[in-house]
């Protein structure tokens, strides 16, 4: 068990090492054990540092960052075992245009390998999907879906 | 594995059946504010067992049934059903599609099928527990919750490897 | 100090009683005091039923319903006692498309008499924008801005 | 009344001296995800008088000041200043322009001014306590709160009422 917990650990820590600055166009990102000594017990730390900046507090990240940082963490679970389907809703709302993109294209790069089914307001999303599915309510309070395939 | 289809009955603003066909890679699910993407959400999460209402954007777990509009009334029963292509056998079922589904009545019975056979919520449980894709991973991330991860407890964040060891 | 309080109330609800239907294009909002016997203690309940919809729970709004709720009561405020300036960070981050320009179109209505400083990443919002201020990073860490004027 | 700028020095972000010309009406500020825009809102809390580090994401107060860069040292103090059409007499000062400044070093002290005079922190809050400004109004809202009014407590919501009455 302990050793199970320490490969995934470690496989974790490397992908996220790769992940984020992928996002971040640089800077340095790793998972660390508050408790190296038990890892039966241990809390899992995350470190973030954007490229540039110093490192500090995780609340001293702006909005953007907290959500770029926690998708490059996602992509790197993502990387060691992948889930069959990932639902995803509007993970996306705190990212500038730029982000947004490459937000997309990682979902096409990965989404060979696992489905997604992203919720979301932005144009860039929308764009790296293979699929459109709308949600209205003609009738008030009454959902109903209309799917329209992209290419 | 990958999700085939969903079809939603009497869940929250889905008062009329609705069936989602899916094909494999990136789906996007847009519309305007309250229209119901995040609700088709809430359905996935509800039909893999999810057990907190307060999860759900509810006080208690009837709040998931359709609970009427200006010219409709409320519905006795919520009703989803996913089905899974299982070709791989990423589930631990002897079948090449899985169809599960969940029922929930005003009175708070609920009942719950795997390929038509009456099981109960830990069965279900069960069946998603190895596959990566149970709620407590990080597979169905709610609105909101993306930065959650980073402004959670040590202690609490450890899930994340547990799940994925 | 009861009477302020009771006045500043009517005031407020009959505020939100429209500008609640006007951005949701329809429905019904209005704020309830929990208790009307005891006004030097009662606490304040947000009542909001978008349009078509059954009275529920605030928790089962949706994100954009819950963020455009907040703007309205925030403009109803601002009718009764207006704030010199407001300076608010990314509150359109929820909204689609539609509730942007909407938005928009608020703080035109009110932007002779108030002075407003909003953050976006949104079209709609700077385009309602008369000054547009960009914030960088040039040099890695260091914030800079510089000012564009629009019209 | 109306903001006519806003200096900032050493506070967070902008570690060299950045000023802000405000006409009236409708601004935007916009730019890249960390770029500084929050950091411009929080100045603005901080020069009102916040006294909560939390609120302005940190752990102690002194977390406002420049700590560095890869290429540069962190500074010593953070100082802020906002300057104040008063023509209005909305602030009950007898002075057409009011500049507010408020200053913070490393050891934790700190200094205010109005007009160049040292004042203490509670003649700031003071001054704008009636205006409708203050922090504990609802006239700066920061990022992720707008949907906080309504997930508060009828309890804590009575302050809007109060506030404007
Ligand atoms: N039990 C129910 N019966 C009927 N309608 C419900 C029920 N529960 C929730 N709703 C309605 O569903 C709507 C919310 O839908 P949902 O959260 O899916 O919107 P959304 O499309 O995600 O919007 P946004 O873009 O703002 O996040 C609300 O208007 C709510 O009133
Ligand atoms: N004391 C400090 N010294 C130096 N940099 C700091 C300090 N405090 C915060 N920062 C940096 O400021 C940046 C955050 O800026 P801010 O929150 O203003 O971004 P933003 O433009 O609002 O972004 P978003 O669009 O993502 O909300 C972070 O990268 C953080 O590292
Ligand atoms: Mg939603
Ligand atoms: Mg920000």
């Amino acid at each position: 068990i302990i050793r199970k917990f320490k490969e995934a650990f470690e496989a974790i820590n490397d992908s996220f090492k790769e992940t984020f600055p992928a996002f971040f166009q640089g800077g340095y990102g790793e998972l660390q054990l508050t408790d190296e000594d038990n890892l039966l017990e241990t809390g899992v730390d995350i470190i973030v540092q954007p490229p540039g900046k110093r490192l500090q507090h995780l609340s001293l990240l702006s909005g953007g960052e907290k959500a770029l940082s926690g998708i490059a963490l996602m992509f790197a679970i993502l990387k060691v075992k992948p889930s069959p389907f990932y639902v995803l809703d509007e993970i996306d709302a705190a990212l500038d245009d730029a982000n947004v993109m490459r937000f997309g294209d990682y979902l096409q790069k990965y989404g060979t390998d696992s489905q997604f089914l992203v919720i979301t307001h932005r144009q860039g999303t929308m764009e790296a999907s293979e699929t459109l599915y709308g949600v209205t309510m003609a009738e008030e309070g009454v959902s109903k879906t209309v799917s329209v395939k992209l290419i | 594995m990958y999700l085939k289809s969903l079809e939603l009955q009497g869940f929250k603003s889905f008062a009329d059946k609705t069936k989602i066909e899916l094909g494999g890679g990136i789906a996007a699910v847009v519309g305007p504010n309250g229209s119901g993407k995040s609700n088709i959400v809430e359905a996935i999460q509800w039909v893999l067992g999810e057990q907190s209402a307060k999860s759900l954007r509810g006080h208690k777990m009837q709040d998931v049934i359709f609970n009427g509009t200006k010219k409709r009334k409320p519905l006795g029963m919520a009703e989803i059903s996913i089905v899974l292509d299982n070709s791989d056998h990423a589930l631990d079922l002897d079948f090449e599609e899985i169809k599960v589904t969940r029922r929930l009545y005003r009175s708070g019975e609920g009942e719950y099928l795997i390929n038509g056979k009456n099981v109960r919520l830990k069965d279900i449980h069960r069946l998603f527990a190895d596959s990566g894709i149970g709620n407590d991973g990080y597979a169905v991330i709610g609105q909101g919750r993306i930065s959650e991860i980073l402004e959670s407890r040590s202690e609490d964040r450890r899930s994340i490897v547990e799940e994925t060891a």
